[in-house]
């Protein structure tokens, strides 16, 4: 089945989304 | 006995909900399952990428943690525990780090665990980080230490995205082992 796969610099990005915050 | 953990439909969800464990060996007590089990403190849960850093950003840094004090995110559902099902039949790659790597490869491991960069599909239970006087130590665990091939993929990815050198000391150890 699929999986959810996220590159490291995606992750990165929303470290300080609104939503993170 | 904790609810499921919500997502908002603006979040980016992950392929597992996490549980982020505290705990510190108390120094000058024999260590059993008992007491080992009532020092794992809870310290969060999240299920989305935004989840994650919101409880990221409250912890110190390894780094900056005293001594015999261990950070271990588990899969929601598995105790970071060799008794633990999920656990039994399954081992650890243990990576020993001089003094000051242990933040940067910690934070790149969790990323790396969250992203499922792994690929071992269901295997990965958790990782562990341990502060230590001379040094320090980061684990991964898996289920099945006898899948070779997984065990493989998983120090392959460990050295790629802590960019690792050939010389780098890395050990496979079974739960059994620990257990005896």
């Amino acid at each position: 089945g699929t999986r959810i796969v996220y590159e490291r610099d995606f992750l990165m990005n929303l470290r300080n989304s609104p939503i993170s915050k | 006995s904790l609810p499921p953990i919500e997502i908002s439909p603006n979040e980016h969800k992950l392929q597992y909900a996490y549980a982020l464990w505290y705990s510190r060996r108390s120094s000058g007590k024999q260590p059993n399952i008992q007491s080992y089990d009532q020092n794992l403190k809870l310290v969060g849960r999240f299920a989305s990428v935004e989840q994650f850093w919101s409880l990221y950003s409250h912890l110190v840094r390894p780094s900056e943690l005293t001594t015999s004090t261990h950070f271990h995110l588990f899969k929601v559902g598995i105790k970071p525990m060799w008794e633990d099902e999920a656990n039994q039949k399954g081992g650890k790659w243990i990576v020993r780090l001089r003094k000051g790597l242990v933040s940067r490869c910690w934070e790149n491991l969790i990323l790396a665990m969250l992203g499922e960069q792994f690929m071992v599909g269901e295997e990965i239970c958790g990782a562990v980080v341990s502060i230590r006087f001379q040094e320090d130590v980061i684990c991964v665990w898996n289920k099945t230490a006898s899948d070779y091939a997984t065990t493989a993929r998983i120090r392959d990815t460990l050295r790629r995205v802590l960019h690792l050198p050939a010389s780098a000391s890395m050990e496979y150890k079974t739960h059994n082992e620990s257990l005896k």
